[in-house]
């Protein structure tokens, strides 16, 4: 089972075009194995992504260095699943 | 029947207690709902249509798919409570029971089960069909970017490693082709509602170009006043608009080519998201998402019954 230690998903919301811009760059390059939840395509939606553990510190950097304002959604992505498998067994016995 | 009477809605559970619980629906319901395999999915699952009909020959249709993208469980998991919605519903709701006294309903609940088993398994993140990709260590296409409406366009990649992976060809995804042969071969289907989840919009066509629709006027009031009823409930707020306008550009989604093909009616919902979870929603928000989801869905379903075309 894949596991998802250490990642993190990232709420961002971007203040204008030229940061949509940014933020389809980072979409469409393959470094950093971002999944984007919700995509950048205008200033009214917030963009969700998920971030490896790995590439956290240059895609937060990436973001600071840019003044794209976000935070952090989900803390430990792998939290969240353990918890999920948990409820699912429990009910799975019930 | 009695098992789907002490089947928990609200939980998620696994492809093989879904398929059962249909066995358990029909058998609950002989005389309304039947069991349909439109084919079956690349790693030769199964794949199941809930058909919902009181009878006649070749009614026309109302199509609901829910989980194309296999990590949106909320979707799959709303769509088992408004089977069965529907079906204890009928005979008790004047709206339902005059909606399939004239219309027959065909509701897909897991519209990709090897996905769907994957994310259970070995993924929970997965989004794509599990097809092997020809020269590439990378698997699966995206199934709502393989349509013939717009294919390979912009939103959609050629690279089979990006979650939005068109495919090779238009139809290549043998769990769209089965849907497409099903719907063409009908050749009644008045509607086509698509479910995904997240981040609550009522869409409509298109994705593949910005360009409006030529329904879009009445498209965009029928949303409107779907996404009043389901808001009605709860208070949570929808946007409403095509797909190209609301989220972003994309190539090759399901309903650009339901309407490409006559069917007028085609939209796609995105689910609750408490703004915290994403694909993760708990389970205990799953009845109230598919209450209020029901409630908009029934609109949109009511008003494809009293404007015929």
């Amino acid at each position: 089972r894949k596991v998802f230690t250490g990642d993190q998903v990232l709420r961002v919301n971007a203040k204008s075009e030229a940061q949509i811009q940014l933020l389809k760059t980072l979409e469409n390059g393959e470094v950093f194995k971002l999944d984007f939840w919700t995509h950048p395509s205008s200033s009214d939606l917030p963009i969700d992504i998920h971030v490896p553990y790995a590439s956290l510190y240059a895609v937060q950097k990436f973001l600071q260095d840019n003044e794209i304002p976000f935070h952090v959604m989900i803390q430990d992505l792998q939290e969240l699943l353990d918890k999920e498998q948990e409820d699912l067994q429990r009910n799975a016995v019930k | 029947g009695g098992d789907t009477k002490s089947f928990d809605y609200a939980t998620y559970h696994r492809l093989d207690a879904i398929y059962s619980w249909m066995d358990s629906m029909v058998a609950g319901h002989p005389n309304l709902i039947s069991k349909v395999q439109i084919g079956s999915s690349y790693e030769n699952r199964p794949m199941y249509v809930l058909k919902f009909s009181t009878g006649g020959n070749n009614r026309p249709a109302i199509w609901i798919d829910a989980g194309i993208h296999s990590r949106e469980w909320i979707s799959t998991a709303s769509a088992l409570w408004m089977a069965n919605k529907m079906a204890t519903d009928f005979g008790v709701d004047p709206s339902v029971t005059s909606l399939l006294g004239k219309m027959d309903v065909y509701l897909m609940i897991v519209t990709n089960p090897d996905g769907y088993a994957y994310t259970h398994t070995n993924d929970r993140m997965w989004r794509k069909t599990r097809s092997v990709n020809s020269g590439s260590t990378c698997r699966g296409v995206d199934p709502n970017r393989n349509w013939d409406a717009g294919f390979g366009g912009p939103g959609a990649s050629k690279n089979p490693c990006s979650e939005s992976y068109h495919g090779p060809s238009a139809h290549s995804a043998i769990e769209v082709k089965n849907i497409v042969d099903l719907i063409k071969n009908h050749g009644n289907f008045k509607a086509f509602i698509s479910i995904h989840a997240y981040s609550q919009l009522l869409m409509y066509p298109y994705g593949y170009t910005c360009n409006d629709i030529p329904h879009q006027a009445e498209l965009d009031s029928v949303g409107r006043r779907a996404v009043q009823a389901l808001s009605s409930l709860y208070g949570t707020s929808y946007r409403v608009g095509s797909i190209c306008k609301i989220i972003y550009q994309a190539s090759g989604g399901s309903i650009d080519w339901s309407y490409n093909n006559g069917v007028k009616y085609s939209f796609a919902f995105e689910l609750r998201d408490t703004g915290r979870y994403g694909f993760l929603l708990p389970a205990n928000q799953i009845i109230p998402t598919a209450t209020e989801t029901w409630l908009g869905l029934k609109h949109i379903m009511e008003y494809v019954r009293d404007h015929p075309y």
